[in-house]
């Protein structure tokens, strides 16, 4: 049963994998760094 | 073991001690009142672990309204000790003076019931929200404030800024007292610098001088501290699955637009001094530098608390994003 | 009036005694409480109206009864008798309940569980009652149309302590928690429903049908990111061209977010959430796992 709880913990991972996810993902990145460029 | 149970009994009762209300000690001092003679007699303020969980859920629960609510406890020496805490049915506590005048009828219930539970503690002070511009007294908060240090002695005003708590990872908390009216205080140390929004500084600037804050410990009970721990297990899964920069983005947003104002201000005053700036001798020690250098500091502080949600968002995303089967 | 009065009364407690309840009720109702010739006090007239409601409902009434406590809504708030308060509340709620307004009977139902006296006038409240309030309160949130406002009321029984003691909890539970109800879970919560609540509805599901697929396909609707209809037919025991037209429904509702592709006989769902925050529940999901498997680990004494 530990080892069926493994596997189903690794079945998990990766934890999202979307289009979406890594348009908001590096959407949110760039803010940041233009944040810290308007800073500089 | 024993012994060590016992010592770890001992240090229980020890911290617990400061939950024993002795009812005699309180009475004396509300005779002597010590605090009549010195406008600055309360130096401390102890808050026990329950009464700050309390005022901050009841803060954030408000969102960008301001909330307000009173808390119990007792005097000891030069120190308020703050017990517990609860809130008021009223809003709007900085757009009108002593809102807490709608919630007269509710405090007495509250407070009757409570002696009548066995709680002896009694109101000493209130605490409002102010969300996202910073722990200070306004105006209103100041005379609201002046009004009950004259009736309700001893009374403490403590304010909580839940939107920062949540960017700055830990609780934004002030507590203040008032000076009677027309008291010159000595020079003040300067306290801890914090960024107050252009719509708000003129109030926070006229008022400075009639208040002082205080110094702001916590305590917890021996139960709290296993509570506590317990909580604390499960605390690594909050971290890794919080994001600030999601939270808060409002907020930032409205910093970056005050930041944005502020630098428009400086310029416009720099502008209008150059005219004079031909002339040195008429030149005053530069405000707007020390203007400049507090813009400097706010849009570093931005961008640092930033960086770092960037970062935590990295770091998920190569722990939880990058295995694949 | 006044002997004509007097016999009505006499003649409906005979009836009353005999459980003829309809006609009980009709006995009283031929009393004219709003005669010009003479002044019957409000309290009166209240009395007699729930009286009258009361006996309706034994007969599953709703529609006589709705009339009756219609009348009373004028005076009930006017009224100081808490028992006659109480009564009128307990007929509102039922009528709602036998219109299949479940969610507005729900909170009826909860507000009268939530009485704090145990005796009103010479009528005692027992925890039984209040019980069987709260039951009835939590069911009819069940049978409720699914959607947002039903999780709102569902959150609240969820955290009022007192249903954990309920034979019902078990169900409210995989309810609030959105998790597909199974056929055995079902019936054994259909045993203990009213007629009115098994009742057929013009498609020919009954009530508890209705309210159990669109349940289903809510939680469904958070399980999956999309699902064809002949897969979704089979996991709510229903015909495909059935689950897209209930599927189709509470999307118009707007009581579920998603889209139907009727070519490919698919239904996309949509989830409000951002993905950056559906990331962190991830997230969260995968840590209580990992926790779990540590504590499996520690309790093998591995």
């Amino acid at each position: 049963s530990l080892l069926r709880q493994v596997s189903s913990l690794l079945r998990r991972l990766p934890a999202i994998e979307s289009g979406k996810f890594q348009d908001d993902f590096l959407m949110e990145y760039n803010d940041t760094l233009l944040i810290t460029y308007l800073a500089m | 073991s024993s012994s060590s149970t016992a010592q770890a009994q001992a240090a229980a009762i020890d911290t617990d001690s400061i939950y024993y209300y002795d009812e005699s000690t309180q009475t004396k001092s509300q005779q002597d009142k010590p605090w009549v003679n010195d406008p600055h007699y309360f130096k401390r303020v102890k808050i026990s672990a329950l009464a700050l969980l309390k005022m901050v859920v009841h803060a954030r629960s408000g969102g960008t309204i301001e909330i307000m609510g009173l808390m119990q406890g007792k005097t000891e020496g030069d120190s308020i000790i703050v017990m517990d805490a609860f809130a008021l049915p009223v809003e709007g506590t900085e757009t009108r003076v002593n809102a807490q005048a709608d919630a007269y009828e509710y405090m007495v219930d509250y407070s009757q019931t409570n002696r009548q539970a066995g709680r002896l503690e009694n109101v000493v002070g209130w605490y409002h929200s102010h969300p996202g511009y910073g722990c200070w007294l306004s105006g209103i908060d100041v005379s609201t404030q002046m009004l009950n240090q004259q009736f309700q002695e001893p009374f403490l005003a403590v304010v909580i800024d839940p939107t920062r708590t949540v960017s700055a990872g830990k609780v934004e908390i002030g507590a203040f007292r008032t000076y009677p009216q027309g008291y010159k205080p000595p020079d003040e140390p300067v306290s801890e610098y914090q960024t107050i929004p252009l719509n708000k500084i003129e109030d926070f600037g006229v008022h400075c001088k009639q208040y002082y804050s205080l110094d702001v410990t916590y305590f917890k009970s021996s139960l709290d501290s296993h509570l506590l721990d317990l909580l604390w297990n499960k605390y690594w899964v909050n971290t890794l699955s919080s994001s600030p920069l999601l939270g808060n983005r409002d907020y930032v947003a409205g910093q970056i637009s005050d930041l944005a104002e502020k630098l428009e201000q400086a310029e416009t005053q720099l502008h209008s001094r150059m005219g004079s700036f031909l002339m040195p001798q008429h030149r005053k020690k530069e405000p707007e530098d020390s203007q400049l250098s507090k813009i400097t500091r706010d849009s570093s502080k931005i961008t640092v608390e930033q960086v770092h949600g960037l970062m935590s968002q990295v770091i998920k995303d190569i722990l939880f994003n990058s295995v694949h089967p | 009036e006044e002997q004509v009065l007097i016999i009505r009364e006499k003649l409906a407690e005979l009836y009353e005694a005999e459980q003829e309840w309809s006609k009980a009720a009709r006995m009283l109702s031929g009393i004219d409480l709003d005669s010009s010739i003479r002044l019957l006090d409000e309290s009166y007239k209240l009395s007699k109206c729930v009286k009258i409601a009361s006996l309706y409902l034994e007969d599953d009434d709703a529609v006589n009864a709705e009339t009756f406590t219609n009348k009373a809504s004028f005076l009930v708030n006017n009224s100081k008798q808490e028992v006659l308060v109480l009564q009128y509340k307990v007929c509102a709620a039922r009528i709602l309940d036998m219109k299949r307004k479940f969610l507005d009977a729900a909170l009826k139902y909860y507000e009268i569980s939530q009485i704090e006296k145990r005796q009103i006038g010479d009528e005692w409240i027992d925890e039984e009652a209040l019980e069987q309030a709260l039951t009835a309160a939590v069911t009819c949130t069940i049978l409720a149309p699914a959607g947002p406002q039903r999780s709102r009321v569902l959150a609240n029984f969820y955290k009022d302590e007192r249903c954990s003691k309920l034979k019902i909890y078990p169900i409210l539970e995989k309810v609030y928690l959105e998790r597909i109800l199974r056929k055995p879970e079902i019936d054994s919560f259909a045993e203990d429903l009213k007629e009115h609540q098994k009742a057929l509805l013009p498609d020919n599901f009954t009530v508890l049908d209705r309210a159990m697929i669109e349940h289903n396909l809510l939680s469904a609707s958070k399980l999956y990111t999309n699902i064809s209809f002949e897969e979704l037919g089979a996991l709510l025991g229903i015909a495909p061209p059935k689950a897209e037209k209930i599927a189709s429904k509470m999307i118009y509702e707007d009581r579920m977010k998603g889209s139907i592709d009727q070519v490919e006989a698919f239904i996309h769902f949509d989830d409000d959430k951002e993905e950056l925050q559906q990331w962190d529940q991830h997230i969260v999901g995968l840590c209580q796992s990992l926790n779990d498997v540590l504590d499996t680990m520690s309790k093998k004494g591995l």
